[in-house]
């Protein structure tokens, strides 16, 4: 059986609403180290990755691999009865018709409990392949999420240009054009505004921003987040949580536009 | 989207 507890319900409500667009139906494949989910969108060029480990929640206990197909829909809905402070507990039986969620106020001697009916869902689960990328950079996650939101009003894509110590986000739209440049920065005093780019060679992509203003609803799991381009592989967007978990997205450049 | 979809599946399929 499944028992897996978090100190605050807030993470999962996050990820399900960063992800919930982007896929509908999808499986939370539950085992010793935790809680996993691969899925592509239906337009078959994106794809959400996510990790939860068994360190994120105090206690993790699964016997057994377990498999629970969850409309994302169905999910929100319920996730929505959980105040961001509820210690939330997601338990399931071995075979499971339903996967059973108990939210509990800390404060309050509160207990709400909701079950949510699972599906059948066959998905294809490729592996994603270790991968070393030409360009790797760290951001402000909400610096990200504005340039994609801002440049999204101008243009359907974006042009991720990474060269030694800036990277140029472009765009060429009916209206006009926009460029935001952004170069290495580190603070001490404000880390949290760090920008870093590594960079093995030079690369330059175009990518859809309806998608990565789509990502972007992750911001909120994290302050910051990293892209990881390479010529002619899927872009990595990446939002790391505690405890070795993330969310991960991969985007398909475009070619040829 | 065609190239797109062909760039996931060499990607995924190594």
């Amino acid at each position: 059986m499944l028992e897996a507890r978090l100190e605050q319900a807030s993470i999962l409500k996050k990820v399900v609403d960063a992800i919930k667009d982007l896929v509908q139906d999808c499986n939370f494949d539950c085992n010793d180290s935790g809680i996993a989910l691969q899925a592509m969108d239906n337009s078959h060029v994106a794809l959400v990755s996510m990790m939860l480990k068994s360190d994120t929640f105090s206690p993790f206990r699964c016997d057994r691999n377990i498999a629970l197909g969850i409309n994302l829909n169905s999910f929100q809905k319920v996730l929505r009865c959980a105040q961001n402070e509820d210690i939330l507990t997601l338990k399931a039986d071995d075979s499971p018709d339903v996967v059973s969620l108990v939210f509990e106020s800390s404060e309050q001697d509160r207990i709400s409990e909701y079950d949510i009916k699972l599906m059948d869902i066959d998905q294809e689960h490729l592996g994603i392949p270790d991968t070393e990328y030409a360009a790797t950079i760290t951001m402000p996650s909400g610096e990200f999420q504005r340039i994609c939101r801002d440049l999204s009003a101008l243009s359907e894509s974006v042009a991720i240009e990474a060269e030694k110590n800036a990277v140029k986000f472009v765009c060429n739209g009916d209206i006009g054009n926009g460029a935001i440049s952004l170069r290495n920065h580190s603070s001490v005093e404000k880390p949290e505004q760090n920008v870093n780019i590594e960079l093995s060679e030079p690369v330059a992509l175009t990518f859809s921003l309806k998608y990565l203003v789509n990502f972007c609803k992750a911001s909120g799991l994290s302050g910051s987040v990293k892209l990881c381009l390479s010529n002619e592989v899927p872009l990595l967007v990446e939002y790391e949580l505690a405890s070795n978990s993330y969310l991960r997205f991969y985007l398909a450049p475009k070619i040829g536009d | 989207k065609i190239f797109q979809k062909q760039i996931f599946k060499f990607f995924l399929e190594g």
